[in-house]
């Protein structure tokens, strides 16, 4: 007779650590390291902490690596230190504002792995400025819940704040270095205001000091856009009103919609703005739907989001590239499922790019909420965006021949990434024509700029 | 102050289900059909039933559509219906055996699709051959658990045994009627002795009627292989063991170690025997987990596997291309995390496989535990070894010029796949050493065909 079974979260990924970024011994490697540092990056840019991040991997056996990393970031909270550290889908990015964490899942993982393939437990220290807290923990895999070895707390006259991670874990580097420097080299990019230090197990130092003094300033917590919210979101929001809230009043619960567009939408739609929201019947619900997705609200105001900024794209792709030529466009806020984004695109054109690649392949930098993307990018959005959208030979280009590189950064207040380990992002309409509208401004400039010059150089051989 | 929240499994996939293959509405056409019908193969061909299955879809709105699915399968047990159809992670499939379903999720996940789109819950009727059950359920997602709208039980004088699933859900058909098709002609190949049933939403019919009378006969649960298994599976079997069972008793709990293995394997790693196995240490638990990973053991049996099969590879592919040459390789079982699993390969040629294919593409037909993968085949750990690890001048091939198609099916008790949409499988060692070995020797083959023809050409030539 058939067994039925619940899993827990933990046992999930446990059994399906692919998914995550655990393919393999080399792949372990990088997703171990780029999940500890987009922790320790989260704490330090989403409040306005300019990063000094440090990280060493150790060599401790003949497969064995050893991860330490410290961050003068916001620090855990000792109440929420062990489950923050243990229980899968726990974690404080649930927020409708950017940040790089959004699954609770990353930091678990990597811990995961290390017990998995070590049964070491993860050393934690970490304070918000008072004690610094020492917790030694695993993961009880069928509960999804913490098991603490050991607990300390040290007093901290120096007030010193931030968060130190050790994790054993077995890994090959060598053949993961390649893509762990790019990864470190493409943070580089996005993040100027950044300091980054990493030992290497070959005693090898990646040394990136801060480029600049300023940071941008970080996003603040928005409420949804009514554009693409789906039944079930709006059922959630009605059940947590309070019994008296009218129509009217939950209407202003989503971003973009004050007392008087809410007041023209429930007209729109024939409803009584003074119905108390509970009463709604699903067909209301289902019409409230329907009406957010073709009434003109105002687009999303940006303010839950961190974009790179023109500048930053210019002076990281000078910096790694030197191009003859940038085009760079930000695209105005959009929304879908109720969360708001910006494209940022640019193209860069000749100079240390350049077109002997030989493997006719488009040279494609992503990034999402300032990450880079180095796996899987065949199928990411952008990319059926350039190989399906644009009508390249219209601007007289060829992204698989010319020296051309595309840039693509997407801020959003979630990223529909396509899997638990961030590989690449799904082809979600939006999105794409979000992408799709950037590079084609984009190429129109690079067009105009390569008509000049040519001009120019005919006119200079008469 | 930072807000610490733990999330539902249901809340996690709501939030993110582009990863479960509902990226657009067009693509949720495909994944709701194949969710359904791959829930209904297992009903059957797991119990050794021959596959009948009926699927509707009907237009009902502008962009709305109801699935209608019927099985003739093993039905689901009334206690566990709300459950089975209402809780993400809760499944039947969780044991050492090769099934379709793997994660606990796909069915939740139509359902889920059709109550956000339209509000409207799951109408469910099921009987294992006693009473007919009919339950009209949706999920709370924020307690992951079912609720319950309607519940009637019917008597079953003809003792049906099956299960119908209906679900309302809005989705573009018409972009999306390309690939369902290909999904039914692809799961024709594997499966010859099924009989499916499509009417579309513009009254058409694919009928697939059994082409073979015999059927296979289902998998067998096995105990988990010594060869891969990690420190946390080997710890979780030593706490469900009881507290008398001595080493060399619980080394046999692994497939392929009877008591002879077990002391040779003892004796090898310098432990004794007798020793209680809740009484090891972390260290000798570490030790047993090396000494699998190095330890010549059988390798697995095959028995919790399924194959397709030469025969029906050769008919399938003839069938549907008409080459004028196949080469198929069936592997022996091996494992991987203690997991056994088979790769089939073919090399079809010339014939209806023509080269004149344009787009200088791969021409690659995946399947893994008979369900045919059509997305992403890109990073697909297939197309990386055909990519990456064939070296095909060596065989006088070019799979991007010659009129070449290329098969693989993995047939495992735990398909590594990449996606919880199964898109594409990962990029594991064992599994790419296993793709790499069959096409080599379909390749070897195939180029022998290619050269004794070519002589036997230039041969009528003089
Ligand atoms: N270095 C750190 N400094 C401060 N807080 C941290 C740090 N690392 C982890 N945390 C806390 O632990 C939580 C869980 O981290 P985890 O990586 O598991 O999930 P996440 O970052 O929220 O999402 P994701 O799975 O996408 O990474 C975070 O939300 C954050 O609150
Ligand atoms: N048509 C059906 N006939 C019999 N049992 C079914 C049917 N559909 C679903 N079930 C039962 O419900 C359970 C849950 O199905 P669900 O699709 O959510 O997960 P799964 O098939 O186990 O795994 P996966 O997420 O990989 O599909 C199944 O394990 C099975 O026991
Ligand atoms: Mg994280
Ligand atoms: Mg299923």
């Amino acid at each position: 007779s058939t067994k039925f079974k619940q899993l827990s979260p933990a046992e999930f990924f446990y059994n399906n650590r692919s998914m995550a970024g655990f393919d393999n011994p080399t792949r372990a490697v990088y997703t171990v390291m780029r999940e500890l540092i987009e922790n320790s990056l989260d704490a330090c840019d989403a409040h306005g902490i300019k990063p000094l991040i440090y990280v060493s991997l150790k060599r401790v056996a003949a497969d064995e690596l050893e991860v330490l990393i410290a961050d003068n970031g916001v620090g855990v909270p000792s109440r929420y230190i062990a489950d923050a550290f243990g229980r899968v889908f726990f974690g404080s990015k649930y927020t409708i504002r950017q940040s790089r964490g959004t699954f609770g899942l990353g930091g678990k993982m990597a811990i995961l792995y290390g017990q998995l393939t070590t049964g070491e437990p993860v050393n934690v220290a970490t304070s918000i400025g008072s004690d610094i807290h020492l917790v030694k923990l695993s993961i009880d895999i069928k509960l999804n819940q913490p098991i603490v070895h050991q607990k300390k707390i040290l007093h901290n006259p120096n007030s010193y704040r931030g968060t130190t991670v050790s994790i054993k874990f077995k890994g090959d580097y060598v053949s993961a270095r390649n893509r762990v420097i790019r990864y470190l080299r493409m943070t580089r990019i996005a993040l100027p205001y950044a300091s980054i230090i990493f030992f290497d197990p070959e005693n090898q130092v990646f040394l990136a000091p801060a480029l600049t003094e300023s940071m941008p300033k970080p996003p603040v917590e928005s409420k949804p856009h009514p554009y693409g919210v789906d039944i079930i979101k709006v059922k959630e929001m009605v059940d947590s009103s309070k019994r008296e809230v009218t129509l009217l009043k939950f209407l202003q619960k989503f971003s973009r919609i004050g007392v008087t567009t809410a007041s023209r939408f429930v007209t729109w739609l024939g409803l009584d703005p003074n119905r108390p929201v509970k009463k709604l019947s699903d067909d209301e619900i289902k019409k409230i739907v329907e009406g957010f997705k073709s009434f003109t609200f105002l687009p999303p105001d940006g303010s839950s989001l961190s974009p790179l900024g023109e500048q930053t794209i210019r002076t990281g792709l000078t910096s790694e590239y030197n191009p003859e030529f940038i085009s760079v466009t930000t695209r105005p806020p959009s929304a879908y499922e109720g969360f708001s984004f910006i494209v940022e695109a640019a193209l860069a054109y000749g100079g240390g790019i350049n077109s002997e690649n030989g493997s006719n392949e488009v040279r494609l930098l992503r990034f999402a909420n300032k990450i880079p993307l180095i796996y899987d990018s065949s199928n990411d959005v952008a990319m059926k965006v350039i190989e399906e959208d644009i009508d390249w030979a219209n601007y007289g280009l060829d992204p698989k021949v010319d020296p051309l590189l595309i840039f693509i950064h997407i801020a959003a207040s979630k990223v529909p990434f396509k899997t638990a380990g961030k590989e690449y992002v799904a082809d979600r309409e939006e999105v794409r024509r979000e992408i799709r509208l950037a590079l084609r401004k984009c190429a129109r400039d690079l067009k105009t700029y390569l008509s000049k010059k040519k001009r120019e150089q005919n006119f200079h051989m008469r």
